[in-house]
């Protein structure tokens, strides 16, 4: 077929693509049936006032609590993946500490409708205006924004998992010790994944998908707004937010 | 950098599921 690199054999391609679409399926809460059924469950008006009537501080906390939750499945989601432990310990660091919130930002597109904007928060489904107390309105539309293009994409289940190993294992992110070896473990994704879409007719996905940039863009603008609410709460941050959230991103 | 990450650290150690 051509797709094949000379130094992995179809068998082991063909076990990397099981062991993302496991990893990924084992890791990925709600599942994309129970997701499908809830879709139109949207908070009422009068708990989207009572969300925007919480103070600044608290929903920062339940939003660094939903995103640590979700960010414990993207560790499980790479610990799962062929060749990811088998990496030194600096670079599962680097590569989690880089593109964990990477992948929670693609993941987030199987609990999106696209249809009426919302997004699946503590149980229901919720538009950009339930976060108003955030005080971030742009990083929050932008984060829409993209889960929107993604879901334009209208990507299986197998898709998003292999979009999402491909954003976790960068062979770019600075501070790799190994950079040789992680680049064969992408490459060797990219072989399975080109498979995939060519065994599914949806060879033509690849032009499509947000540049690489675009997430990256997220990432930082979430940092920056972290940093703008910690000037605004000094103090806020070692109290109430969780362990993993500050270790990542204060 | 584990030093610095103690607590990404520990979850990758537990159990290599």
């Amino acid at each position: 077929s051509g797709l094949e690199s000379p130094t992995c054999s179809g068998m082991e391609i063909e076990l990397l693509a099981q062991d993302v679409l496991r990893s990924h399926r084992e890791t990925s809460q709600p599942r994309a049936e129970e997701l499908q059924q809830r879709r139109w469950d949207t908070f009422s008006r009068e708990e989207v006032c009572a969300y925007q009537r919480k103070p600044m501080q608290e929903m920062w906390e339940r939003c660094a609590g939903r995103l640590t939750e979700a960010i414990q499945h993207v560790v499980e989601f790479a610990k799962r993946l062929r060749g990811f432990m088998e990496l030194c310990q600096n670079d599962q660091i680097v590569l989690l500490k880089a593109g964990a919130m990477e992948v929670v930002l693609v993941r987030m597109c199987r609990a999106f409708n696209p249809d009426n904007r919302t997004v699946l928060f503590e149980g229901k489904y919720a538009g950009t205006e339930l976060f108003r107390s955030l005080g971030c309105h742009e990083l929050v539309g932008s984060i829409f924004d993209f889960a929107q293009s993604l879901c334009a994409l209208r990507l299986s289940e197998s898709e998003v998992a292999f979009l999402c190993a491909i954003v976790l294992i960068n062979a770019n992110r600075p501070w790799l010790q190994e950079q040789a070896k992680v680049a064969r473990l992408r490459g060797r994704l990219e072989v399975a994944f080109r498979l995939l879409l060519r065994r599914t007719h949806r060879e033509g996905l690849l032009a499509r998908l947000p540049p690489a940039g675009r997430l990256r863009a997220l990432c930082s603008q979430h940092v920056e707004q972290l940093q703008a609410f910690r000037r605004l709460h000094p103090g806020a941050l070692p109290a109430a937010f969780p362990p993993l959230y500050r270790e990542l991103f204060a | 950098l584990q030093e610095k990450h103690r607590i990404l650290h520990k979850l990758l150690q537990n159990g290599n599921s």
